[in-house]
């Protein structure tokens, strides 16, 4: 997956994401795809959470499953989670879980309810940092205010790092793919680069979902993984959701 | 490109999404957080139906090319719904709605929605 928040000259805060999913699981050698990649394609859904008949989130997700992995609280916040590899991994969790130690939260659960129940982004941050989990993820979460943006890097029973938008700094976006932001990525599985590339060479002055979408669209942010791109403008409460495909040439992962 | 370091330029121009790189446009439903968890995703999964089946199947199929007994699978059918109960609400309930209305065995939904748990390995 890539997600990322950023921050316009004006200060208006946008989020995006590449959903990439499906690795090692069954590649086919004729059409050059993954199994469960192409299979979840058709299962893609964007869907409106009402309550009394007013929309209490927005989010994109995949029919029949009922967490959330991106959504928007509609002038508040936006969220998107992102896959975090560990050996203190969610199979432990769920080890732990069917033993009968269960004050861990299932990831999908705590992006749902925090989505349906944060009253604030900022709020929205300290349930996503502070809630012990039963596998690690990295939550990328965008507010309505300048400089409300962040990726919470998280261990099964804590933040590990809060990394912020800082535009004192410069930092006028944040972007994760599916590597802690202190280590470089994988040499074989290196998005962040060309993303942070394309973002750089966008500039602040001219980002826009537009402009976003050009970067998601960009090998191998782009790649054979990547089910839907959605993006989110928090302040006008827009979600956009997308198919993808990546055909030839294209990075498998 | 098929070989890292990445050489690729940026794209430009690519919104309104159209061309080889976008597949469709998604479709909206609405959730009514006002009904019973159960009845919740019948509308969504009703037209999903088709689709779900063949996921599961794709991932049965992997699973039986790992364990060629089955065995693997009759765990997820017979003893991953003993789970379920121990899951919070209202995702217990919108899990046996889904699995209900798609036909697709309880296990198999229930698989499905902790993907990432088990899978984070």
């Amino acid at each position: 997956c890539t997600s990322l928040v950023a921050e316009d000259s004006t200060g208006k805060l946008y989020h995006a994401r590449n959903l990439d999913f499906g690795l090692f699981l069954g590649w086919d050698i004729k059409n050059k795809s993954w199994a469960v990649t192409e299979q979840l394609r058709p299962l893609v859904a964007n869907v409106d959470f009402q309550k009394n008949n007013k929309t209490v989130f927005k989010a994109t997700s995949f029919a029949g499953y009922v967490g959330m992995l991106t959504g928007i609280k509609p002038g508040m916040f936006t969220l998107t989670m992102n896959e975090r590899f560990s050996l203190d991994g969610g199979y432990i969790g769920l080890l732990e879980w069917i033993l009968g130690r269960r004050d861990g939260v299932w990831m999908s659960f705590l992006t749902r309810s925090v989505l349906e129940n944060a009253t604030s982004y900022d709020d929205a941050k300290n349930q996503l940092s502070k809630t012990k989990m039963l596998a690690p993820a990295y939550f990328i979460l965008g507010g309505n205010k300048s400089g409300q943006g962040c990726i919470i890097t998280r261990s099964r029973l804590s933040s590990v790092d809060i990394w912020e938008i800082d535009l004192k700094k410069g930092r006028w976006y944040v972007l994760e793919t599916n590597y802690d932001r202190w280590k470089d990525p994988l040499f074989l599985d290196d998005r962040r680069t060309p993303a942070m590339k394309c973002m750089n060479e966008t500039t602040q002055a001219k980002i826009s979902l537009e402009t976003i979408y050009d970067v998601l669209s960009t090998k191998p942010v782009l790649n054979k993984l990547t089910t839907y791109t959605t993006l989110m403008d928090v302040s006008e409460g827009k979600l956009e959701a997308y198919i993808r495909d990546c055909p030839d040439p294209c990075m498998p992962w | 490109q098929y070989v890292p370091p990445y050489t690729d330029y940026c794209r430009t121009g690519m919104y309104p999404p159209s061309g080889a790189t976008f597949k469709g446009n998604v479709s909206w439903y609405t959730i009514n957080l006002d009904l019973p968890p159960y009845k919740r995703w019948n509308q969504l999964i009703s037209e999903r139906k088709a689709e779900l089946n063949n996921l599961i199947q794709v991932i049965k199929d992997l699973a039986n090319a790992f364990v060629p007994s089955g065995k693997l699978i009759q765990l997820v059918d017979k003893d991953l719904p003993l789970l379920l109960d121990s899951l919070p609400s209202p995702f217990k309930e919108e899990i046996k709605g889904i699995a209900d209305v798609s036909g697709v065995p309880l296990g198999e939904v229930l698989l499905f929605n902790i993907f990432y748990e088990v899978f984070t390995v």
